[in-house]
C-alpha cells in the first residue's frame, strides 16, 4: 500500500485527484500544502525539491520509500486501486481515455472561461465566448454519454470520474449552474460523484453556483 | 498533411496560464 | 491480442504512438488513413463516425469486436503489452507521468514553435522566442534525466519513450539540429528509438534538420 507526501498549494483541483484516488485505495497520503512543511513559490524552487522534481510542479509526490513522481493524472494513478484504474483491458483504456478527454478538452476552454472570473487573468471577450461555445460542446457529448450511465467507465466510481469531476470543478462551482439544466445527465453524475463519501472527504461539501460568476477586476 | 496539422487542436497559449496560475497561487501563499 | 482499424490522417504523430505500441505487442492493426476506407474531414463528420467517435476526433480506434476507443494515449496503451505500460506500479505511474509530460509540457510550445514555420500559423516573434525558451527548458530536464538512462523508464522502451519521441518528431525534423549538440543525451536517447526496428516500420528513416526552419509565409 503506498504512503507517502503530496506537495502542493491549498485547494489545488490537480491535487485532489490523488487525494480522492488516496481515499478509495486506502493509500496513506500526507498532504504538505502549507509552512512550514510547504510554501508554493518558495519550496518548489529550492534545490532539494528540484532535485527530486526538476520542474518545479506541484502537484508532486514523494513515496515514504524515496519513490517521487510528478503529473497529477500519474500520481493519481499510483495513490489508486486496481478497480480505479479499469480491472480489464478495455475498462483501463477507456479510463485513460476519459483522463486525456479531462485535460485537452475541459481543461483549456474552462480554464479560458473561469480564470477571468477569479481575477486570475485578464477577461477577454471573445476568448470567453468562445470558450463557453467549447465547454457546451463538450457538456453536450459528456451528457449524451451519461444518458444511460451512472458512471464514465463501468459501474463503479474509476479514475476517469475523478479526473473529469475535478477538471470541472471551478466550472461548477463557478460559471455552470445556468448551463446544468441542459444537461441533466452530466449534473446527474457530477453531484453523485462528489456526493460519494471519498469524495467529500476531500472536496467537502460542493456547492453549484446560484449565478454565473462575472471578471472579477 | 500539414492541411491536417493546420486542424489539431493545440492549447498553444498553455503556458500563458500556467504561468498567470502560478503566480496567481504563489501570491495567495504568501 | 487486440484487432482492429485506426482511423487517422496521414503522418499524424498521434497515431504514430498507437502504431508504434502495436509493432510492439504484435497487435494487429489496419491503418484507415485513406480514401475510401476514410478521408479526413469527410468521414469523421459522417453520423455513423460521430455514433462511435462523438468528438470526431482522430486517431480512433475501433476494434474489431466494436470497442471504440478515442484520445491517443488511450488507443497507444491498449494496444501496447505489459512492458511497454510498465510491469510494476511503479513503472506503470512513471510511463504515466513521462506521457503526460509530453502532451502538457511538450506539445505546446514545440508547436508554437513549429506551426510558423510550417506556414500553419501566423509568425509572432515574442511568441516563438517564448516558446524556444519553454522548449530549451524541458529539454534541459530531459537531458538530466536521461544522462545515466538509455530509456525513459527502466531499460526497455516503454509508452513513456514512444510518447514523448512522436510529440518531438516535428521539433526533431525541424527546429532542433542546431539545438541538439546543447542535449546529447536527448539526442541520444532519440535516435537510438527512431533507429529500433519498431519505431522504423511506422516511422521510416528519420532525417534530424540540418538548419533550423523559419517562418513560412
Amino acid at each position: 500500500m503506498a504512503a507517502g507526501t503530496l506537495y502542493t498549494y491549498p485547494d489545488n483541483w490537480r491535487a485532489f485527484k490523488a487525494q480522492i484516488a488516496a481515499q478509495y485505495s486506502g493509500a496513506s497520503l500526507k498532504v504538505a500544502s502549507a509552512a512550514p512543511a510547504f510554501t508554493f513559490g518558495q519550496t518548489n524552487r529550492s534545490p532539494v525539491f528540484l532535485k527530486n522534481f526538476p520542474l518545479g510542479k506541484v502537484p508532486a509526490y514523494q513515496g515514504a520509500d524515496g519513490f517521487c513522481l510528478f503529473e497529477s493524472n500519474a500520481i493519481a494513478h499510483y495513490l489508486g486501486n486496481e478497480e480505479l484504474r479499469g480491472a480489464s483491458p478495455e475498462a483501463a483504456a477507456q479510463v485513460l481515455q476519459w483522463v486525456s478527454f479531462a485535460d485537452s478538452e475541459i481543461i483549456p476552454p474552462a480554464s479560458a472561461w473561469v480564470f477571468p472570473t477569479l481575477g486570475i487573468m485578464q477577461f477577454n471577450k471573445q476568448a470567453t465566448e468562445q470558450a463557453k461555445e467549447d465547454v457546451k460542446k463538450v457538456l453536450t457529448m459528456l451528457n449524451q454519454h451519461l444518458n444511460t450511465r451512472t458512471f464514465l467507465v463501468g459501474e463503479r466510481v474509476s479514475l476517469a470520474d475523478i479526473a473529469v469531476v475535478c477538471s470541472m470543478l471551478t466550472l461548477f462551482c463557478r460559471s455552470l449552474s445556468l448551463l446544468s439544466a441542459a444537461f441533466p445527465n452530466v449534473t446527474r453524475w457530477f453531484v453523485t460523484c462528489v456526493n460519494q463519501p471519498q469524495f467529500k472527504a476531500v472536496l467537502g461539501e460542493v456547492k453549484l453556483c446560484e449565478k454565473m460568476a462575472q471578471f472579477d477586476a | 498533411s500539414v492541411d491536417f496539422l493546420a486542424q489539431e487542436k493545440i492549447w498553444f497559449d498553455k503556458a500563458r496560464y500556467d504561468q498567470a496560475e502560478r503566480c496567481f497561487y504563489e501570491r495567495m501563499n504568501g
